[in-house]
């Protein structure tokens, strides 16, 4: 009998002892738990691997505590890009788009690629252009944006060398926003 | 950056990940994140999601090698996934990790920074989650 399991992650990174705060691992802890439970009712109901990572990666990019979709790191020039793939294993059927900046969950336009396009991954203009046709939901440059992100950017335009700088005290997130991969 | 791997009631695998990059990164710049086998990977043997230090996990292939490690090799995923974030990421000067689900329902969470934020949970059991340190 199949043992039907989801994992997720919202990056790794580095832990700072200032960034220790117990209410921020509360919360980053609660929002886990939430889309791990919503995965594994979507398991316990039958839907097939590639729907379940699909929607726990959306739910993961409408969450703004991670690097993804809404909460998403700015660029140099204080825009965002974002890249998402999807991948089934049963078929080794794949879907991809990086560098888009109006697409509110790259994830569903990762996974129409996937389902309509002989191709594997669209880049920029071309990957919205595509996922417009498909009908998904487009948004504002700045959909993406928070506050404490660009507050992040400030801080690395300021030092240029902060990603290198963990003793000054940061956001009080539970791992370093200046040294976290994604 | 996010991602997900599931093994569904059918012994399927499936792997996705999504994100907004690195901080005052320059415009242009794609890390292993949308590119399947660097990033994300899928396969009848294991699913894979990464987070780090993404040109190393490009230069690596690093989700298709732990793959290419179980299906060439004979690793299991255990030692797949050690060999892969442990020993060869950090060769290059990579940090991070992933995480991987294989056909039996195996699942590892390795990483080779501080801290990764993660969460599991098998179908009928409470749900798993923490700030891994």
């Amino acid at each position: 009998m199949v043992r039907a399991t989801i994992a997720i992650h919202g990056g790794a990174g580095t832990i700072t002892r200032t960034s220790m705060d117990a209410k921020a691992e509360q919360r980053y802890r609660q929002a886990l738990t939430q889309i791990v439970a919503s995965a594994q009712a979507m398991l316990a109901s039958g839907a097939s691997a590639l729907d379940v990572v699909t929607e726990a990666v959306r739910l993961l990019e409408e969450c703004p505590m991670f690097n993804a979709g809404v909460g998403s790191v700015f660029t140099h020039q204080a825009t965002h890009e974002l890249d998402a793939c999807v991948m089934d294993g049963r078929t080794l059927e794949a879907g991809a788009v990086a560098g888009v900046s109006h697409i509110r969950n790259p994830v569903l336009a990762a996974r129409a690629v996937l389902e309509h396009s002989p191709h594997v991954l669209f880049t920029g203009a071309g990957a919205e252009s595509f996922a417009a046709a498909q009908g998904l939901e487009m948004v504002a440059a700045d959909f993406f944006s928070t506050p404490g992100r660009r507050k992040q950017l400030e801080r690395a335009q300021n030092q240029q060398k902060v990603v290198l700088d963990h003793d000054e005290a940061r956001s009080g997130e539970p791992l370093d926003p200046d040294r976290k991969m994604g | 950056t996010v991602g997900a791997v599931a093994l569904d009631s059918a012994g399927n695998l499936a792997a996705a990940t999504s994100t907004g990059g690195m901080t005052n990164k320059q415009v242009g710049r794609v890390g292993d994140s949308p590119l399947p086998g660097a990033g994300c990977y899928a396969s009848d043997t294991v699913a894979v999601s990464c987070t780090g230090t993404g040109e190393v996990f490009i230069r690596t292939l690093a989700a298709y090698d732990v793959a290419a490690l179980m299906n060439y090799g004979g690793l299991s995923l255990q030692q797949a996934t050690e060999r892969v974030v442990m020993e060869k990421i950090p060769q290059l000067g990579g940090s991070g990790g992933l995480i991987a689900i294989d056909r039996q329902g195996n699942v590892l969470l390795p990483f080779n920074s501080e801290g990764m934020y993660r969460g599991y949970g098998v179908v009928g059991e409470a749900p798993v989650a923490a700030i891994f340190r």
